[in-house]
This record gives C-alpha cells, sequence and structure tokens, in this order.
C-alpha cells in the first residue's frame, strides 16, 4: 500500500485522489478551498485545507515521507511552479503534474518534471485518432511507437483464419484479442445479443462478419492498414 | 478523406481539429471568437466565425453534410445543450461531445449522445490506475472488460521464458510486446542504451532483468496480478 499526496481537488485532482483510495492506497488531500476539502472528505484517508505554496504546512504535513505527490493545479502557473520549486528543495516526489496549456508544460519540463498530463490535448489526440476511419471504434498509443487500435472487421478478412490472414508476418501487426456478437437467451426467456470476447486468439480461429478486431503494431503499421481498409 | 466539422477552438476543440486535418480529412473550424479564428487559420481546411446557437448560419455552412460534428465546447452547459437540440434537429451527426462536469455528462447522456468525452476525469483514472503499483509504468482500461498494462520485469520471471510462464493458460495474460534495453554505439563512438520494442513476442523469448513486459487481459486478472507482484 503506497502514500500519496494530491494538491489542487480540482475534477482532475479529486479524481486522482478517490481512484487511488478506492485502489487501496494511502491519500492525503490538500487544497486551499475549505468547499473542496468537504465535498472530498470521507472518500480519501485525509483531507486538509493547506495552501501549497506554504513550505511550512507542506512539511508539517510530511510531504516528503510520500511515494509520490500529484499537483494538479492548472489554472494558476504561478501557484504551480512556486509549488514544483518548494516539492524539489524538500526532495519530495516523483511528481506528476498536470498542465493546462503548452507554455505550462514547457515549464514544467524545464523544471525537470518527466510526468506531466495535459488532459484536452491527450483525450482531444486520442479522438482525432480514433476518427481516422468509420472503421475504427477505438485507437490509442500505447507509447511513442506502439499503437492499439479496435475496427470493425473488413469485408475482405470475412471467413479467413488468422493464419491465412497472416497480419504478423505480412503487417507486423498482432490481433491482440477478437469481440464477437453471441446470441444469448435471458432468464426471461428473450433473445439478446451480446458481446464477448475471445483475448487469446488463436492461429485457426475464423473471422466473421461483424467482428472486432482489436490490433497492436507499430504506429506507421496501424495507420496504413486502417487507411487502406477504409 | 472524411469532413468534419468542430465547433469550439479550446484546447480540446483546437486539438481535435488540427489533428485530424493533419490525419488527411477535410475540418471546418467554427468559434464565436475571431481570436480562436485566426489562430487556427490554415492549420484546418476553414476556419469560420459563428454563433453555434444560430440555426440559419450552422444550416447555411451544411453542418448536416458532415461525417460527424465536434461538439468542443464544455465550459457553457446552456449553449452545449442548445447546440445539441439544433445539431439533432438537422439530423447532423454523429456528435462527439465534451463535457466539463458530471451534470454537463448527465445531460448529454439525456440527449443520447453515445460519444462523451470528460478529459479531466479520464485522464485522472488513468494516471491513478497507472500507479497502482511503483511496477506498473502504465496502465489503460482498452474497454470496460480488456486492460493493458506496462510493468517492470518482477524478480521472479527473470531468465524464464514466456512458455516457462504460460501467463494465458494460468492467469489468461497475455504478454504482447516486451521492451529491452539494447546497448549501441553512436556515431561518436559513445556507448548509449536504448529502449527496444519486440511486439511479437515468441514462447521461447527469454525474459532479462530489467526489461518491461506488455500485459493485455482481463481487467480483474491483470490488477490481481499487479497487486502480487507489488
Ligand atoms: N495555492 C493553492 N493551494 C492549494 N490549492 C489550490 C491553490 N490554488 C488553487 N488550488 C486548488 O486547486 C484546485 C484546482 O485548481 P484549478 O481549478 O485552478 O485548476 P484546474 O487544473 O483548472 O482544475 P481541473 O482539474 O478541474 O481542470 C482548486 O480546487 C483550487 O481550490
Ligand atoms: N456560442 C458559441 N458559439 C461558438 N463558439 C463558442 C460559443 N461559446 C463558446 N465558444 C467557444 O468555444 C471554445 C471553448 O469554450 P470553453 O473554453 O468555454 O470550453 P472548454 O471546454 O473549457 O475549453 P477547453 O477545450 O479549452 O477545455 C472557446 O474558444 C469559445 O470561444
Amino acid at each position: 500500500m503506497a502514500k500519496y499526496a494530491v494538491i489542487g481537488l480540482g475534477r482532475f485532482g479529486s479524481t486522482v485522489a478517490t481512484r487511488l483510495y478506492e485502489n487501496g492506497d494511502e491519500v492525503i488531500a490538500f487544497d486551499n478551498n475549505p468547499k473542496a476539502i468537504d465535498e472530498i472528505k470521507g472518500r480519501v484517508s485525509n483531507a486538509v485545507i493547506l495552501d501549497s505554496t506554504d513550505e511550512r504546512a507542506l512539511k508539517e504535513q510530511g510531504i516528503n515521507e510520500m511515494d509520490g505527490v500529484i499537483l494538479a493545479i492548472g489554472n494558476n502557473i504561478e501557484v504551480s511552479v512556486l509549488t514544483v520549486v518548494i516539492l524539489k528543495k524538500f526532495g519530495a516526489g516523483p511528481i506528476y503534474a498536470k498542465v493546462d496549456n503548452k507554455l505550462h508544460r514547457r515549464i514544467m519540463e524545464l523544471l525537470g518534471i518527466k510526468n506531466i498530463y495535459f488532459p484536452e490535448e491527450q483525450i482531444g489526440e486520442q479522438l482525432a485518432n480514433s476518427l481516422l476511419s468509420k472503421n475504427v471504434l477505438n485507437y490509442f498509443d500505447l507509447n511513442q511507437k506502439l499503437s492499439i487500435t479496435e475496427i470493425t472487421v473488413p469485408p475482405e478478412y470475412v471467413s479467413k483464419t488468422l493464419q491465412d490472414l497472416a497480419l504478423p508476418t505480412k503487417r507486423k501487426i498482432n490481433i491482440i484479442a477478437i469481440k464477437y456478437q453471441k446470441l444469448k437467451v435471458t432468464d426471461a426467456g428473450e433473445n439478446i445479443i451480446e458481446w464477448e470476447t475471445n483475448d487469446m486468439p488463436g492461429a485457426n480461429d475464423v473471422i466473421h462478419e461483424g467482428d472486432v478486431l482489436v490490433l497492436l503494431g507499430q504506429k506507421h503499421e496501424i495507420v496504413s492498414l486502417i487507411k487502406e481498409i477504409s
């Protein structure tokens, strides 16, 4: 069980704080707005009214005994920067910082922060990439080189086995899961369609119309496959 | 090549608009702030000053001839809702809506919007989950059931082959990639360490100390594995 401090309880900070607590970690939440503290009580280990630029208060709260500090004050670059300087002075960390704009991110990079989060940009890119094609239901950059995508099965794949397709050999793309629809009967005797996932696809598995393929591969391979099947 | 309208050019909207354009799609960007329009000119197909609650202006711009409409006005629930009502009246869509808080999301759900984005919450959860353990470098929910995680290799895995570990059989978890460090010599004759990715791991591949494993599996299996190796 790890111990984290979350400074700033806006939408990002409060999400991180409560989720970490639900995951079983110890979470101390800080904010200088009493209302934010009231709202989060009971959903974290401890919630304390505190100004993040108050060195002594941070020290008293044991900020350098944490396994990590999440700095979730995006809107005020000055406060965010001053807080980082104080945290670094105490050797507190690692620091996970949320930023609100490109300048803010650049400043955090220059301060040596490695874990930077810019939600609007990250989710904006994810949406744009998932719209690469009508057939793309989902798209992630796993890291700088690898991407994962979920696509509806193109007509030319239907009735082929994974071995026929030979995506790994031909395109260096792995089919890591196949989602398919299954007809079920409810307890009420109703016929319904439910989605199931085959997360261990085998070479002899056959692809059916309406299936969804989950693919992993190098980004440019994934993107070129997507453009080809559209 | 698809045609998209992006309404609202804040950080989320401008990211989506410019990224879609870079991806090769036709993008018409709308905002009622002339400054936002100036800033994005040249990075989208067309940028037009427009109030999203102006039915006639939207119609004149051909809003119902789009392959999709991205509604990126989070801060003003009233404007956002009114715009959705107008878009639905024209049969424009599908609609991808950004929301700024839980109430806004609930309203969008009630209006029948299926593609809802709440960046602070989504990235907040992703960060919290990636902190499940010091050994977790990354964590995604691929969908409601499947998760992907990158973990540092636990000591008990070192020198074993993938076949030895038998993660798929024992835990229904797939090792979909292995990242490892490789010693290289630069043109300047320097020894440096670079990360490489084996994205087609084979049964006889051996795991080395310092490797990073990329795993895919059912969420509860992934989470229990993470808790075990911590
Ligand atoms: N000096 C400070 N010390 C402690 N908390 C602060 C300080 N300044 C601001 N906060 C708190 O940080 C929280 C987040 O701040 P703010 O809303 O400005 O940032 P944000 O990044 O836009 O938030 P969100 O996560 O909702 O996007 C607020 O609850 C605010 O009260
Ligand atoms: N009625 C309107 N018609 C067109 N554009 C509008 C309208 N109202 C607001 N906008 C624009 O929408 C953009 C985003 O608005 P706002 O910043 O309020 O939302 P946000 O969701 O907080 O943005 P961000 O994506 O930066 O988080 C702004 O550029 C603003 O000018």
